[in-house]
């Protein structure tokens, strides 16, 4: 199961969590007595790079629309402060007292701390960019529930002319996204339910040809004709709704992760 | 949003790198 949800983030954050395990052992071995360096430098390095780090955080926020992403956000960019501030602090302690225990402690709380912070951001922005995903399919969605009303040539070409760009958008998306995550499974449902999504799409729009074909010359199969437009409607419908659904599943196993 | 993402990416990547710095100055001092 792997630990982090995409690549992106993968790629970032693994060095960091391999190193915070290093330092966890470091600690261990340190037990013995040896005195910490002076950590004055890097520190402030870290305090640096975390304050720019919020400072675009806070500029996401302020120029995001998207409401859960500003409700959530303060809080990854309120730990990652205060794991700065821990680390901070422990540089500190240890100028004083290069062999003081609870400055480890805090050496190390703060390091986990700036990891689970920065993940937190990270997800947090990866997240609203799902939503954004996950909009455009619901308007494939909406445009699926009104295949039914379309009886006419002259409405079936403007309905074709709506739903084609919408698809094709939602087919780029979803591909690129699919690419990003790290989790197998899921990567192969998405995969698996866009092609189905691609192949079903020209045969609905022939079944409504069909459909509308019929009803205008007044013959015998209209019911038929329109259970299989709904069918094949119902069909796209159910496989833009697995997409939904597994778009927002995430993957990280969190027994690992802890 | 891939301008904004790619910023974000950027500056946690920069946030990594630090705290990559600060481990490998513990253990090789």
């Amino acid at each position: 199961m792997p630990v982090f949800h995409t690549k992106t983030i993968e790629s970032i954050l693994d060095p960091v969590a391999q190193q915070v395990s290093r330092l966890v052992i470091l600690h261990e071995e340190a037990e013995d007595g040896n005195a910490m360096p002076d950590l004055e430098r890097p520190v402030q390095a870290v305090s640096r790079a975390v304050a720019n780090l919020v400072k675009v955080g806070r500029d996401t926020i302020n120029s995001s629309d998207d409401a859960i992403l500003k409700q959530d956000m303060p809080a990854a960019l309120h730990r990652v402060e205060g794991a700065s501030r821990l680390l901070e602090d422990a540089s500190s302690m240890l100028k004083h007292d290069p062999y003081s225990g609870p400055a480890r402690k805090k050496l190390i709380e703060g390091s986990r701390g700036i990891l689970q912070g920065t993940s937190a951001l990270l997800l947090c922005f990866d997240e609203s960019e799902v939503r954004k995903i996950i909009r455009e399919c619901k308007k494939v969605l909406d445009y699926l529930a009104v295949a039914e009303v379309i009886e006419t040539m002259e409405d079936l070409v403007q309905f074709l002319k709506d739903l084609s760009p919408c698809l094709s958008k939602v087919s780029r998306e979803v591909s690129a996204r699919e690419k990003e995550l790290t989790h197998q499974v899921h990567r192969e449902i998405l995969v698996r339910c866009l092609e189905q999504v691609k192949t079903l799409a020209p045969i609905l729009i022939c079944s409504m040809k069909i459909f509308i074909h019929i009803i205008s010359q007044g013959g015998k199969g209209a019911d038929e004709a329109a259970e299989n437009r709904n069918y094949l409607a119902q069909r796209m419908t159910d496989e833009i709704n697995e997409i939904i659904r597994v778009l927002q599943l995430t993957t990280y196993d969190e027994e690992e992760w802890d | 949003d891939p301008p904004t993402w790619q910023i974000l990416a950027n500056h946690s990547k920069s946030v990594s790198d630090s705290i990559k710095r600060l481990v490998s100055s513990i253990r090789d001092k």
